[in-house]
């Protein structure tokens, strides 16, 4: 089967869509099979960037790499079990993107992956949700219940086939000017990935370019198809593709 | 009885919560009673801000402007009604942070508000929620769910008081350098104003000060309080008290 990538976090607005497009888009454009799953059948981010990037290619009658993709709308985990069935079929990577709040489906799909990525805002808000620190040291003094939550998913899954789900906390809006702020987080986050078993990645900066051609659908990868956007984006590319390689991902042959 | 506040919007991570402390400490500090009930029994933002500043001022033996607060975990309209007469007690202003999910409770509180204000990322992910935009000309062509849930909650109002709730749209994290997204986006704000009855208002930048003091709980309004921290913030205090002024919020005497 494909190898699987959810983007789960209960706190609201971290990056799960914006990611989880990017990275999408970005292994479709080096040739794989991908094929998507967005959980929110309310917001639906991640399905409305698609639809607007098939919508731009029909107008344009252009090709644009782009994933298989359906919004889930059922009731039960057999229905959602269904769907990752269908949409795994003869797909090389099957990414899920799930909403900002407790949420069964989204729970169990956590338990379904091979990579869960968990993007956060630089920021002690967020933070908040693994682990509370010490307002002098910045230490973490007590485990926050997100972490628990998703400890408890990957050792049911360990135990029930063996597998052990690659755990990725992804920073997410990084801006070097918060120099003193971005260290504090990050010393919080290293501390807290031994202990609670995960890993962290630099992840995307903050960049208009993640977030201005969302009515488009087009992303920094479609060059030349950008016209007044076009502007180099070359860091950004740099650290799109950086990103997506600190996700270790097998790579199927293409 | 208090004027109401409520801070909402379905869309994750917009900022209701920071806008929500800083808007509910800035009353405070001008002397005010001040009253809040964060409605996310889970992460608990509002809650847990307010709750780390009462142990900074206990831990350091000083007195910082707070307000009263308190988390709803009831699992009733009625159990939300009680909190909200027993809160409003004595209190110039109720402020009720509300979570980033389609929420009874949250849909409730709206109707309740005075001031309905409902913070927003400068992109048009945010934007979706409460209108899809062309992606050539970015003008409006469908209004979205959000726009049409709140437009429904302040006729019904409207009809069974008179009362007519002031609906603001708050710009939030907002980066100038951004210039082309942000005139985009803020002509689409302004276009649909109209049509659908609430009023645009700037808020807040993308400043580390508005997250950086989570743990302490302290706010750039805590001037002396700040050690290392009390760089100077005048620019960001003038902001957050255009913001609050913007609010047109009436003036009880204090
Ligand atoms: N790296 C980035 N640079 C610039 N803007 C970003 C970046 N990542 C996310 N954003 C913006 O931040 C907001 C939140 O991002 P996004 O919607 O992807 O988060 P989410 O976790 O999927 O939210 P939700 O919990 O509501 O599903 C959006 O307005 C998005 O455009
Ligand atoms: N003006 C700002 N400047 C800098 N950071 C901000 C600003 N507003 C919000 N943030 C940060 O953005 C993130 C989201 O903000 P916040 O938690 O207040 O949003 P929310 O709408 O309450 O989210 P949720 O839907 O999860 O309740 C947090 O990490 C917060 O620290
Ligand atoms: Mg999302
Ligand atoms: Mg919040």
């Amino acid at each position: 089967g494909p190898h699987v990538i959810v983007f789960a976090n209960e706190k609201g607005g971290t990056g799960k869509s914006t990611s989880a497009v990017h990275v999408a888009v970005a292994l479709a454009s080096q040739g794989y099979r991908v094929a998507g799953i967005d959980l929110d059948p309310r917001q639906r981010t991640f399905y409305r960037y698609l639809e607007n990037r098939d919508a731009t290619a029909q107008r344009r009658g252009i090709d644009l790499p782009t994933p298989a993709y359906e919004v889930f709308t059922g009731d039960t985990l057999g229905e959602l079990e269904q769907m990752v069935e269908r949409m795994s079929d003869g797909a090389d990577y099957l990414i899920a993107d799930t909403p900002g709040r407790d949420d069964r489906f989204a729970r169990h799909m956590a338990t379904l992956a091979n990579t869960l990525v968990t993007p956060m805002n630089d920021s002690f808000v967020d933070f908040d949700l693994v682990g509370q620190v010490d307002p002098d040291t910045f230490k973490v003094k007590k485990l926050s219940f997100y972490a628990e939550l998703i400890w408890e998913a990957r050792k049911a899954r360990a135990k029930s086939d063996g597998v052990t789900i690659d755990w990725v906390l992804m920073r997410n809006r990084l801006q070097h000017i918060e120099a003193r702020n971005m260290r504090r987080v990050g010393a919080a986050l290293t501390e807290l990935a031994k202990r609670v078993g995960f890993r962290v990645l630099p992840g995307l900066g903050e960049r208009v370019v993640y977030r201005e051609l969302f009515p488009s659908g087009l992303t920094l990868l479609d060059k030349g198809m950008l016209g007044e956007l076009g502007v180099s984006h070359i860091a950004a590319r740099q650290e799109l593709r950086e990103m997506v390689a600190g996700l270790q991902l097998p790579r199927p042959r293409a």
